[in-house]
């Protein structure tokens, strides 16, 4: 175990424990920024954590960023253990970030699904789903981005239970969504959300269930842009962005769909690095570069947020 | 732990809608145990599937018969996994 949070590794891939111990140091050595939440348990009982970053107030506007909810993405979870360090050494040096978090909370959930992410490691590292069990059927799991209530069950998620796009029974059958979706609806006050996934460099904003424009896709679209540039400009990387569905396919019961649905208006998802030679499999020390070009990206909408209230 | 020996990872270049569709027909063939890593979408965007070994042979004669190109993304799944496993021990070391 990493001594404090500026020996942790950061340039390697680590497990739940790991992952979960980096988070109560980095609380122990900032308790007056970072506070961890438990919002739920999984399905196996496992404690579900959300960081959260606050300089005060109440109920400020708030910004969601998860990663990891498709468990064998690791360098996503990777990567929010990297966000969640970046935020600290970050707030009262960085004078975008110490803004961002002198007016909003950011609230930052590193493995979003705990029960995948320790499967991936002990048993089955392609584990995608979650672990539940479907009565009446031998597989297991439900893939948590086609479980959300945005036209769940439509084309674009499978109602086999084997697959690996199954969408579960219904809506929110998953404890790792519920506990997401009740969270979101009590705070109330959740202005970005922002989900993360590897890999195929992408960032999309709604629809995927259908291909309606978004109301405010002109926007999105132009925030889209501004990230991508950003994030272009450490190293280069090139990422396409649109709607999900005109960006990659048809999508139903996806995370930032019912996001969006509840009046997110800023609600993206990523699909980090790679472009076609290691998949889910990026070797670790790519985890570094991935993250900080991602946290240009991010900073860039978070910034967007910040300075366009509504 | 689940072994991936001499699964591979193929980028399949669909050319066309009807390859497209092509390719979405074997997602449907669940005796091969294919898994996508991305799914096939519209002609030009790259599909990545992980094929286990014993069904790599069906799968690069069902794309080669419908004149489907393809390239090996990955050449073995579990030499990747041995290497991470590796990098995270010494790591720990």
């Amino acid at each position: 175990r990493a001594t404090s949070t500026d020996t942790f590794n950061y340039a390697t891939y680590h497990t739940l424990e790991e992952i979960y111990d980096f988070i109560d140091q980095l609380v122990a050595e900032h308790p007056q920024l970072v506070s961890k939440i438990q919002i739920g348990n999984t399905y196996e009982g496992r404690p579900i954590y959300v960081l959260k970053f606050s300089t005060g107030g109440n109920n400020r506007p708030a910004i969601w960023i998860d990663t990891g909810i498709h468990s064998r993405e690791w360098v996503t979870q990777a990567s929010g253990v990297w966000f969640a360090k970046k935020i600290t050494e970050d707030y009262g040096q960085d004078p975008t970030v110490t803004s961002i978090l002198d007016n909003l909370d950011v609230f930052l959930e590193i493995v979003t699904n705990p029960d995948g992410f320790a499967f991936t490691h002990s048993q089955n590292r392609m584990w995608r789903k979650t672990r539940s069990r479907t009565s009446g059927s031998f597989c297991i799991g439900v893939d948590p981005n086609r479980n959300w209530d945005a036209g769940f069950g439509k084309a674009g998620a499978s109602s086999n239970p084997c697959s690996d796009t199954y969408h579960g029974k219904t809506a929110n059958s998953e404890v790792e969504v519920k506990s997401i979706v009740d969270f979101v609806k009590n705070h109330g006050n959740i202005k970005a959300f922002i989900s993360i996934h590897s890999y195929s460099q992408l960032l999309l904003y709604p629809y995927g269930y259908t291909s309606e424009p978004a109301p405010d896709q002109k926007e999105l679209h132009q925030v889209a842009k501004s990230a991508v540039t950003a994030l272009a400009s450490l190293y280069g990387t090139k990422y396409q962005y649109g709607s999900i569905i005109d960006t990659i396919y048809q999508a139903s019961g996806s995370t930032v769909d019912w996001t969006y649905n509840q009046g997110i208006k800023y609600s993206f998802t990523f699909e980090l690095r790679d472009t076609g030679r290691y998949g889910f499999l990026l070797p670790a020390s790519q985890i570094i570069p991935t993250a900080q070009e991602t946290w240009l990206a991010l900073l860039t909408i978070m910034e967007h947020t910040q300075t366009h209230p509504y | 732990s689940e072994d991936f020996v001499g699964h591979q990872v193929l980028r399949i270049s669909a050319a066309n809608e009807a390859q497209v569709q092509k390719v979405a027909e074997l997602q449907d063939l669940e005796h091969l145990q294919l898994d996508f890593w991305r799914g096939p979408a519209r002609p030009g965007s790259p599909i990545d599937v992980r094929v286990p070994f014993p069904s790599i042979q069906a799968v690069k004669i069902f794309l080669e018969a419908h004149g489907i190109g393809y390239e090996i993304m990955i050449e073995d799944v579990q030499t990747l996994l041995d290497e991470e496993q590796e990098q995270m021990s010494a790591f720990r070391a």
